[in-house]
């Protein structure tokens, strides 16, 4: 709740940092970490979403393998997915949220290219009309 | 501590 506090609008790089030593120091740290972290992006606050999203790349860059691999499941995929989806949270979720989510699953692509569900996904998004360029 | 790892998934959403 403090690495994502909708009240704060800059970046809380302390608390962040202690999220992710967090995750690192915990076998189900990666799938629980997500799973919150799915919820917080999901969320109608801007703030709070764009917050979480910062959180999800610095854990990205700073949590290693067992956290790519929780990331590159469906089961968190889909929850991104719903972000961007007219038929889940689309209609509440704003333009700057579904871009940045956007952009975080086009970079997984480029980053992580081993990792089929994250193409997988992209393409779907594409094809779907979802992702348009 | 035993850990139970769950390498179960999902199926892609369908949008």
């Amino acid at each position: 709740d403090k690495a994502t506090d909708p009240g704060v609008p800059e970046e809380n790089w302390e608390f962040i940092q202690q999220f992710c030593d967090r995750v690192n120091a915990d076998t189900e740290g990666p799938s629980l970490a997500l799973r919150l972290l799915a919820h917080k992006i999901q969320s109608p606050q801007e703030v709070e979403a764009l917050h979480a999203l910062t959180v999800l790349e610095t854990c990205v860059n700073n949590c290693g393998e067992r956290f790519h691999h929780a990331m590159a499941k469906f089961r968190f995929l889909n929850e991104l997915i719903k972000v961007l989806s007219p038929k889940y949270y689309g209609t509440w979720s704003s333009e700057q949220v579904k871009s940045r989510v956007t952009a975080v699953v086009f970079s997984w692509t480029v980053w992580f290219p081993q990792e089929v569900k994250i193409q997988d996904a992209y393409q779907m998004l594409k094809k779907q009309g979802i992702v348009k360029e | 501590t035993v850990s139970f790892h769950d390498d179960s998934d999902e199926d892609l959403l369908n949008v």
